[in-house]
């Protein structure tokens, strides 16, 4: 009775509302974790320490290098055809402007296909305003990380994109975006919803739209580390089962419900297993990776230096996309695989998390490892708002549900347990 | 989207093992 057991503990036992208390006294001390920040290695420090204060000791820290972009003064107005301040938020490692800012007309277009409708003369010298409207995460966030690329390309000065999220009350949502070699590095930045709509609607009718866009920032590295908790295995203690979160958040918001919630479901694993004293066959590995947001940096890392032992991986497991109520998981793998995944989540009838989810690509950070050949999972959770939160000032404590952390939490551990438990490996 | 039948699964992966898993509930 394992899976009762842990569900038990976690749920209405001892273990009850301990993952919101934990994770409110890490948002609520630290707050947002960006990537090169001495914040996010105070924050590592806590977790190296809290985990010690479990009495788990097997705890590595491995060093690399990741970007430290801080993001200064931004500002962007409307000045024709009337004056407008307008919130925006700098995209990641975007460039900064003159002091005087950057002053120019605006084009603006809803794909890359209408972009390339005109010429580089018509972009020339302009913003380009990419104004998609949120179907899916996947098909949409193309435009805020090779946006600004794309229009520098054809001569735009600047790049602005509306916000990746279905759901606005005014709030900008940061996020990566890459540049190309050999094309000019130009600003970027997301705004709101609101304020997309209105630059669409006045464009529409042929008026002419003049902004003002001010952005300072600084870029340069720094060193970070990923952080390795293992649970050793009793049988086959080289055979891994990894569950992971990333430590690190944008620089908006506490980084709460990204990724908070999934680090510290992640932390709770090895933790509710030791104080249950349930040892399983195979070691558990909990990764928190670090500098996710600028890239996977921490998950690449790992990838390269672990190369030679990706054999032992036996199954990855990873939780970035929200920690609401668990519903399965969203399994890569072969059918073997997803079968024996399938027959694990049919221990979970109680809490209702007994989907599973086809995905060849499921998270982030271990899509990295995933696409090397290890099968592995995300959890999927009944997270349709997520992106209504994500990246902003709103990922606070306040996203957050007790009960539903504690039914992740208990649902992680009690999945991860059986997994590396069980007397078959993972068909690769 | 929600894959294999259970009739498929037991043929992949086999009863003892699907017994094993049951067990820890």
């Amino acid at each position: 009775n394992v899976v009762n057991e842990i569900l038990n503990y976690v749920i209405v036992g001892e273990y009850k509302g301990q993952t919101y208390n934990e994770l409110a006294k890490f948002v609520d001390k630290f707050g947002a974790r960006p990537s090169g920040t001495e914040v996010l290695e105070q924050s590592i420090d806590y977790m190296i320490q809290l985990t010690r204060d479990e009495n788990i000791n097997d705890i590595t820290t491995e060093e690399l290098t990741v970007p430290h972009w801080t993001r200064g003064e931004e500002t962007l107005t409307m000045l024709e055809p009337r004056v407008k301040n307008m919130a925006l938020l700098g995209l990641g490692r975007s460039v900064t402007t003159p002091p005087e800012g950057i002053t120019a007309e605006i084009v603006v277009v809803n794909s890359f296909a209408e972009l390339d409708k005109y010429s580089d003369s018509d972009i020339e010298g302009k913003i380009v305003l990419y104004d998609p409207i949120f179907t899916t995460y996947g098909e949409t966030v193309q435009y805020r990380s090779q946006g600004a690329a794309k229009a520098a390309a054809k001569g735009a000065v600047a790049s602005l994109l509306r916000s990746i999220t279905p759901f606005s009350i005014n709030s900008p949502h940061a996020g990566s975006q890459y540049y190309e070699e050999n094309v000019p590095k130009i600003p970027a930045a997301a705004i709101t919803l609101e304020d997309a709509d209105l630059l669409r609607r006045i464009y529409s009718r042929g008026e002419k739209i003049v902004l003002n866009l001010k952005m300072f920032s600084t870029d340069n590295s720094r060193i970070s580390r990923n952080t390795l908790v293992d649970y050793k295995g009793t049988e086959k203690p080289e055979k891994l089962v990894i569950v992971s979160g990333h430590i690190d958040s944008w620089d908006v918001g506490q980084g709460a419900m990204d990724d908070g919630g999934g680090l510290f479901i992640s932390w709770a694993v090895p933790v509710i297993l030791n104080r249950l004293n349930l040892k399983p066959r195979r070691t558990i590995r909990s990764i928190f990776w670090t500098a996710e947001e600028l890239g996977l940096i921490g998950a690449k890392a790992y990838e390269e230096k672990h190369r030679s032992e990706a054999d032992n991986i036996n199954f990855i497991m990873e939780s970035d996309e929200g920690t609401f109520a668990p519903l399965g998981l969203a399994v890569a793998g072969n059918a073997e695989t997803r079968c024996i995944i399938k027959e694990i989540l049919k221990l979970f009838k109680s809490i209702n998390a007994t989907t599973l989810v086809e995905d060849d690509s499921p998270g982030s950070d271990i899509a990295v490892i995933i696409q090397t050949g290890v099968p592995g999972a995300s959890l999927h959770n009944d997270n349709s708002m997520y992106f209504w939160f994500h990246h902003t000032e709103g990922d606070t404590m306040n996203v957050e549900d007790e009960h539903e952390l504690d039914l992740g939490a208990a649902f992680w551990t009690a999945a991860a347990y059986v997994i590396a438990d069980i007397s078959k490996d993972i068909p690769r | 989207k929600v894959v294999y039948k259970d009739d498929v699964c037991n043929v992949l992966i086999g009863d003892d093992l699907i017994a094993e898993i049951a067990s820890y509930e």
